[in-house]
């Protein structure tokens, strides 16, 4: 694997989450 | 004679010993060492830090009383449920968290000292079919419980005096939960190792279950031992007791696994297999900061620089009987080894 592989990174995965997931 | 029959073997032509004996502990009356841990003691205005170790049916405190000399302070003596594991409580005082069962955790207590009548106390935190727990920052507690259909994954935070407060629900996923790590660099991030061998991870303060990953099918029964999130990865530090023994890796025993949680994808980071030509398995062990420990089936402690994957020490077993279990200690405390005999011996690592 490569870090291409991995798919788009963001920096603040866990504040995204957070607003995505069900609550 | 200990130091002798405990010199650590060194790899890879290191000339300096990392691993150095400091100090034995023999409980006279106790048979079986089940676990051990460090917990800051304070008494009489001293903070001090003290050894726990933990028998079937009691559990011991020690204090440092001259340089590699320990005195036992206190043994509670726990019911007819025997103890499985000492929970360590991270940045607390006077307060010892203990898990009881038969096969799986039944009870967790809480053991401490109460000021306000001088006395030593234990009380009941939880009870249940519980499959996992770990101690948390801020003086709070994990954990995975089933019941019938059902698992529950709750946190309860204890106050100074250890009374416990109000716990908080997290979702559960369907898999049952074996593991849990709390995320360094995200305040509120937690993850988990389920029996399917996925990867969750909660949002402490929402409950919220955000994100579940698959590890893959070479590494069954995962467990999960510490987590750290950088550059918007997230990396996860996992022990592998199931792996199998492969030409290009050897014997994994831990792996560092790089996610990216946001599309749920992940790439193997490094590997730490079994030192070559040793024979054996991972039993079981302990990860703290770049630091990985753990007993092998052959009885040796085996030391791990996770950065580095490679072995760095290695304890044999020795004419006292093979190695049980393997904890680091707190505040570089260095490695506490437990044997089959009841006594722990420290070692210092540099």
């Amino acid at each position: 694997c490569s870090d291409s592989d991995l798919g788009p990174i963001s920096l603040n995965w866990f504040e995204e989450l957070s607003s995505e997931a069900p609550p | 004679n200990e130091a002798e029959q405990s010199t650590p073997v060194l790899f890879d032509g290191l000339t300096e010993e990392n691993l150095q004996f400091v100090s034995k502990l023999k409980d006279s009356s106790s048979s079986c060492a089940v676990d051990v841990s460090t917990v800051w003691w304070e008494a009489a205005g001293c903070r001090e830090l003290c050894v726990v170790t933990a028998c079937e049916n009691s559990v011991s405190l020690w204090k440092p009383l001259a340089p590699d000399h320990w005195g036992k302070v206190y043994t509670w003596q726990l019911g007819e449920i025997p103890v499985i594991q000492i929970i360590p409580l991270l940045d607390t005082c006077n307060l010892i968290c203990i898990a009881l069962g038969n096969l799986e955790i039944g009870e967790i207590r809480l053991l401490l000292y109460s000021s306000e009548n001088d006395s030593f106390k234990q009380s009941l935190v939880k009870t249940g079919n519980i499959k996992a727990v770990l101690g948390l920052k801020d003086r709070r507690l994990v954990s995975s419980s089933r019941s019938m259909q059902e698992q529950e994954v709750e946190v309860v935070s204890f106050s100074e005096t250890g009374r416990s407060k109000h716990g908080q629900t997290l979702m559960p996923p369907e898999e049952t939960v074996l593991a849990f790590a709390e995320v360094e660099g995200v305040k509120d991030a937690l993850v988990g190792t389920t029996a399917v061998n996925s990867i969750v991870v909660w949002n402490l303060k929402t409950g919220q279950l955000l994100k579940k990953m698959h590890v893959g099918y070479s590494y069954p029964a995962s467990i999960c031992h510490r987590a750290y999130s950088d550059s918007g990865l997230l990396f996860v530090v996992l022990s592998h007791p199931h792996a199998k023994e492969s030409e290009s890796c050897g014997n994994p025993a831990f792996r560092v696994i790089a996610f990216n949680p946001k599309t749920a994808r992940s790439t193997g980071v490094i590997f730490s297999s079994l030192p070559p030509g040793h024979a054996g398995r991972y039993v079981e062990g302990e990860v703290k900061d770049a630091l990985a420990a753990a007993v092998l089936s052959s009885g040796a402690i085996a030391v791990w620089d996770l950065l580095l994957g490679r072995c760095t020490a290695l304890l044999p077993p020795g004419p006292a009987g093979g190695w049980a279990l393997v904890r680091w200690g707190a505040a570089g405390a260095g490695l506490l080894a437990g044997r089959g005999d009841g006594s722990v011996c420290l070692y210092r690592y540099a």
